[in-house]
């Protein structure tokens, strides 16, 4: 299928079933296309596809097909992915009002393979060198989300390491890796750590600390040693 | 290169390996 038989598919109300085979399909070609393939699914493309996850983290799961809604969401974000795994994509993306908040809502402890995949995105934008510091819109997303839910920013993060899930726990890691470091303000860094230690951090590092994964302790290293850094330049 | 791929996975190797990290 061509990119735009895509967007005419997207912009029908499919749903369940459908909707699934189609986002399926569609991330496998934005997986295997060229770039061209990508640019002419475009920002239209990723609207409808920005558009069908708000839908499906808004509505209430179908009890007849449980678990299909989950299921689509966690597809876009895989689309997403592919999507932005180039430049056009990627600034298509970074220039829509939509695409961070949207991946931040997707920040969803109670799905962890999914969870994991969207933290992930997540601190890949933030360590984007480029204007416009990606990881301040990032902490800026999850600030309004906390606010919206009224819990506090870093709650879904500390949540996602208190999970069962190594690479959730690595995942989340990371992004707490890629938001702190990317800060320019020694004095911000030790903020947001200490914030994250009063939620829980320091109880559940010292719980991770014993689990035996390169990805995880690569992560707890990173934080550590900028932690002990930070502390030596104050 | 407008035509370069593999952005996203080339962050998340540098992430997962720590080499993001590395401090200039």
């Amino acid at each position: 299928r061509s990119a735009l038989m895509y967007i005419q598919e997207l912009k029908t109300d499919l749903r369940d079933v459908p909707l699934l085979s189609c986002l399926e399909s569609l991330r496998v070609s934005l997986n295997n296309n060229p770039v061209s393939w990508v640019q002419t699914f475009g920002a239209e493309g990723l609207a409808l596809l920005l558009a069908f996850l708000r839908k499906l983290q808004d509505e209430k799961e179908d009890p007849l097909n449980p678990g299909i809604g989950v299921k689509c969401q966690h597809e876009i974000i895989r689309c997403l992915k592919a999507f932005m795994n180039n430049k056009h994509g990627l600034n298509a993306m970074l220039t829509s009002k939509e695409g961070i908040p949207l991946l931040v809502r997707s920040i969803n402890p109670k799905v962890p393979h999914m969870m994991v995949d969207v933290v992930k995105l997540l601190s890949a934008l933030c360590i984007l060198e480029r204007p416009g510091n990606t990881h301040e819109r990032v902490l800026e997303c999850i600030t309004e989300q906390a606010e919206e839910q009224e819990i506090e920013r870093f709650q879904p993060l500390l949540s996602g390491m208190n999970k069962n899930s190594i690479t959730l726990k690595a995942g989340c890691m990371q992004l707490i890796n890629a938001l702190i470091s990317r800060v320019e303000e020694l004095d911000f860094r030790i903020h947001l750590r200490s914030e994250l230690m009063r939620l829980g951090l320091r109880d559940q590092l010292k719980e991770v600390r014993s689990i035996e994964n390169d990805e995880l302790k690569v992560q707890l290293q990173v934080f550590e040693e900028q932690a002990d850094e930070d502390s030596e330049d104050l | 290169d407008d035509d370069e791929t593999g952005i996203m996975d080339g962050l998340l190797e540098a992430l997962q390996s720590g080499a993001a990290f590395k401090r200039k």
